[in-house]
């Protein structure tokens, strides 16, 4: 299993920090790395070491996760997140507000990546901003109009409020 | 093959028969916080066998069976079926000896344009799954979806939290998640 | 300093469970409580034992803070910060994005819980909600016109875009 | 008392003199991701005396002055200064014997109107407090703020993403919150 995951690994890393990775179509430039962290001698080993995420937004310098931004950090996770999707894909993908500490430009960019996965996965995508909302073919609402129970109703954009509120007006 | 439909009821808070139609390849689920939208990923997670109670944000898996509200008593069990269509597809054949070419056949182990798989849990701890109405065992349902990609701990389902537990992972942790993809 | 620990523990947990306290504010109802964990002989020890934060929502069943929804999660959270912060007041505090994953009927319970500090305490407030924006009686906008070089502008409501992006227009 | 003002210079991304003037009740900070907003939430933490290149999202303490970027070159130091109100209050007079009555006098332990409180690091390593204008020890800036409510682990500081290690933490770690609030 040491080979799998030299495997797994090596895809996962091409499909994240190669030239036309997740990381560069999010962020629409820049570069970054996935590693195993080498140990006090300077060793990495397959089987044991851990893995470290280095990025470097578009007219940056380069750093490890830990020193981005927030929306930065949403950023890189997420491209880490769908890279290792695309190592393993499957008929469907399921994202529960991935989008939360991204701002206007960045989600833009998120909608245009999920876009690109659409010849091989559909995709269910949970969200309160309006922009990946305007990215979905249909929208299904949950309300609570009894408290504690949840009521699914069919919606249309304009019936979805600022941020996530329901028209009263939304049908079954 | 892909995924058709979602049908809930008595889980979590989905006290009533529920469904949901996925006729396009982006469906959004909107809603105020605590409504109930994450328990839709909690749902497809518990049918494709999942079982540990924590991963479904509970502590026992008898959490996942409506509680009863303010206004309403509690249910005497859960059932959730997905529904997938499963036609007649091309795949490459690269298994047979005389050179790789395509073959028809269906993505899903079972004959039939449609594949339902349920899954119920009772108030007296009886729990059973079901593929096209017919009780089976959870390894039949594994065997169902081996290579295709769907299950519980592929990365196809990012539940809500994941990214910032991932932020918050150290190297360690982070190998962990890695080796769950291999 | 078992004694300071008892008596922090117990201004936190009125002003977190309490009738009027923050979590019935925030959420317009319900009730919390905040308890040392016992072990598995049932003992609490001032000293040792960790805590854990119960939740009841309005209208719903009273769970742990693992088991409510991501919204109702962050609102618990910052419901007991700000318990923490009444019991050491001070004269400012500052909040980063604390109102990520709320939706608008939260984000408005939030600002007009802030309100309610004000004559004590002054606030900087980082946020991408529109709502919390117009809470604010001044607001600046950081930006980079160069990359990676941060610039302060002043801007008013109306220069902010959808989600916090700031208008070229606004000045210095 | 209250804070009137920031000043940062050569500070993370703040590479110019720039001014935050808090003169209303509430300020809003706004823009884009990675723009430098809570840059200047650690700003304040750096001049309030934090130690822990950890806590200030460094891997160390030099990783505050700004580093260059595509367009500029690095800086030679990083400075920020915190302006405070410090008019005389009337405060309860808890110590003496005669009674308590109230007091006059000025909340930080310095008899100007207004307070300049500076930290300044330089890239060979030299490192500065400054109180008006005047070299200090760290400890003398712990002294000025004792029983004000102003530190670096106080609860006036939410830092971005301690709402999710918040909820995220074990119950033991949950303590540990608390017993800094102590
Ligand atoms: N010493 C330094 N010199 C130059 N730039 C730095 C330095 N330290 C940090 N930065 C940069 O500052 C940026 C982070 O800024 P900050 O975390 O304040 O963003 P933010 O506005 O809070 O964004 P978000 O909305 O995503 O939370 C990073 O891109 C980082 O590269
Ligand atoms: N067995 C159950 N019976 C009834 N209600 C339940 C049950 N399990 C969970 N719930 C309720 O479901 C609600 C959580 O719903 P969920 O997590 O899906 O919200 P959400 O719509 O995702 O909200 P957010 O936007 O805040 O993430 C909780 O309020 C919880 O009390
Ligand atoms: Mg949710
Ligand atoms: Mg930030």
């Amino acid at each position: 299993s040491r080979v799998r995951f030299e495997e797994t690994f090596n895809a996962v890393r091409e499909n994240f920090a190669g030239s036309s990775g997740m990381f560069r179509r999010l962020f629409g430039g820049g570069s970054a790395d996935l590693f195993l962290v080498p140990d006090e001698e300077g060793q990495t080993d397959w089987l044991e070491s851990g893995i470290e995420i280095r990025a470097k937004p578009p007219g940056k310098e380069p750093r490890v996760i830990n020193q981005l931004s927030g929306g930065e950090k949403t950023m890189t996770a997420v491209a880490l997140l769908l890279a290792i999707f695309q190592s393993k894909p499957s008929p469907f993908c399921i994202l529960d507000e991935v989008d939360a500490a991204l701002d206007e430009a960045n989600v833009e960019r998120f909608c245009a990546v999920v876009k690109q996965f659409l010849d091989s996965s559909h995709f269910i995508i949970i969200t309160h901003h309006k922009t990946t909302m305007r990215l979905c073919n249909q929208l299904y609402g949950v309300t609570m109009p009894q408290r504690g129970v949840s009521k699914r109703v069919a919606v249309r954009f304009e019936e979805v409020g600022e941020d996530g509120q329901i028209d009263e007006a939304a049908s079954e | 093959m892909r995924l058709a439909k979602l049908t809930l009821s008595g889980f979590k808070s989905f006290a009533d028969h529920t469904e949901f139609h996925f006729d396009e390849p982006i469906i959004g689920v909107v809603g105020p916080n605590g409504c109930g939208k994450s328990n839709v990923v909690d749902a497809i997670k518990w049918v494709l066998g999942e079982r540990s109670a924590k991963s479904l944000r509970g502590s026992a898996m008898m959490d996942v069976i409506f509680a009863g509200s303010a206004s309403r008593k509690p249910m005497g069990g859960a059932s959730v079926t997905l529904t997938f269509e499963n036609p007649m597809e091309s795949f490459q054949d690269d298994g047979e000896e005389h050179g790789s070419g395509t073959v028809q056949r269906r993505a899903l182990g079972v004959d039939t344009e449609e594949v339902d798989v349920t899954r119920r849990l009772f108030s007296d701890g009886k729990s059973e799954y079901l593929i096209n109405g017919n009780k089976v065992r959870l390894r039949d349902i594994k065997e169902l979806f081996l290579d295709t990609g769907i299950g519980t701990n592929a990365y196809s389902i990012i539940e809500q939290g994941k990214v910032d537990a991932m932020l918050l992972a150290n190297p360690i942790e982070r190998r962990a998640i890695l080796e769950e993809a291999a």
